[in-house]
């Protein structure tokens, strides 16, 4: 199955 | 300093059991509008956001902004040892070192006193925004865990399909494949059976059931649950 991305693909860090 | 009571120990029970496996260890940021948690899995897969605002205890008294490095296995089998019932206290002095917890058994016979040590934690807080998603799908807290229960049989991997009058979980795996259709039924008695289909347009996306099933871990603190999806966006429950 695909993997799950890490947070960070969309997010910044505060 | 940090002062706070809860009036059964049993909320803070069934959150350290929701985050427990997810999360190993994570700052409480204490300030004078209560305990706020976010923190990510060791993958940084997923993201837990937690809070429990002042008003929720009472008393509540935070002089100052703490942050108490915590360890989520401690802190899950000391919660053991409170009786869901039993009056909390959670207090945490200037530079304090450790959390210490009070449970109190409803008629005052019985008290018991521990202090966890506190630790540095390291906290990668993300930014983020406010999103708009294609499709809100509100329906009971059961429901969503036991989906995610019985698709885990035939996949590691869920496909949600939200479309006009139904969102579809949908499971592929080398033994064969499974899917539960769920439509909206607004006319119901109670709120928490809702459940209801919000779309600006349909999407289907795959997500990994092992995560999906922690976060099912959280239904016994909520009856309804909300689950937000838009197209190369994190998936919001």
């Amino acid at each position: 199955g695909p993997k799950q991305q890490s947070l960070f693909t969309y997010f910044g860090p505060r | 300093m940090l002062e706070a009571r809860l009036p059964s120990a049993v909320t803070l029970k069934k959150i350290i059991d929701a985050v427990k496996e997810l999360v190993q260890d994570a700052n409480f940021d204490c300030n004078d509008s209560g305990i706020a948690l976010q923190a990510m899995d060791s993958s940084h897969v997923a993201l837990v956001a937690l809070l429990m605002r002042a008003e929720g205890f009472d008393p509540y008294r935070c002089d100052r902004n703490i942050a108490l490095g915590i360890n989520f296995a401690t802190l899950a089998k000391v919660m053991k040892c409170a009786g869901n019932d039993d009056n909390l206290t959670i207090k945490a002095g200037e530079d304090a070192d450790v959390l210490s917890l009070m449970f109190e058994s409803t008629n005052s016979d019985r008290i018991s006193e521990f202090d966890i040590k506190l630790m540095d934690v390291d906290a990668d807080h993300l930014g983020i925004p406010e999103t708009d998603y294609s499709a809100t799908i509100k329906m009971p807290s059961a429901e969503f865990q036991r989906i995610c229960r019985d698709l885990s049989v035939m996949s590691e991997t869920v496909t949600i399909e939200a479309v006009k009058d139904a969102v579809k979980f949908i499971a592929s795996g080398d033994t064969g494949s499974g899917s539960i259709t769920v439509k909206p039924n607004q006319a119901v008695d109670k709120k928490d059976m809702e459940v209801t289909v919000t779309l600006q347009e349909p999407v289907k996306l795959a997500f990994s059931l092992k995560y999906l099933n922690h976060f099912a871990k959280a239904s016994t603190l909520a009856g309804s649950v909300t689950l937000s999806l838009s197209d190369d966006v994190p998936l919001m429950i």
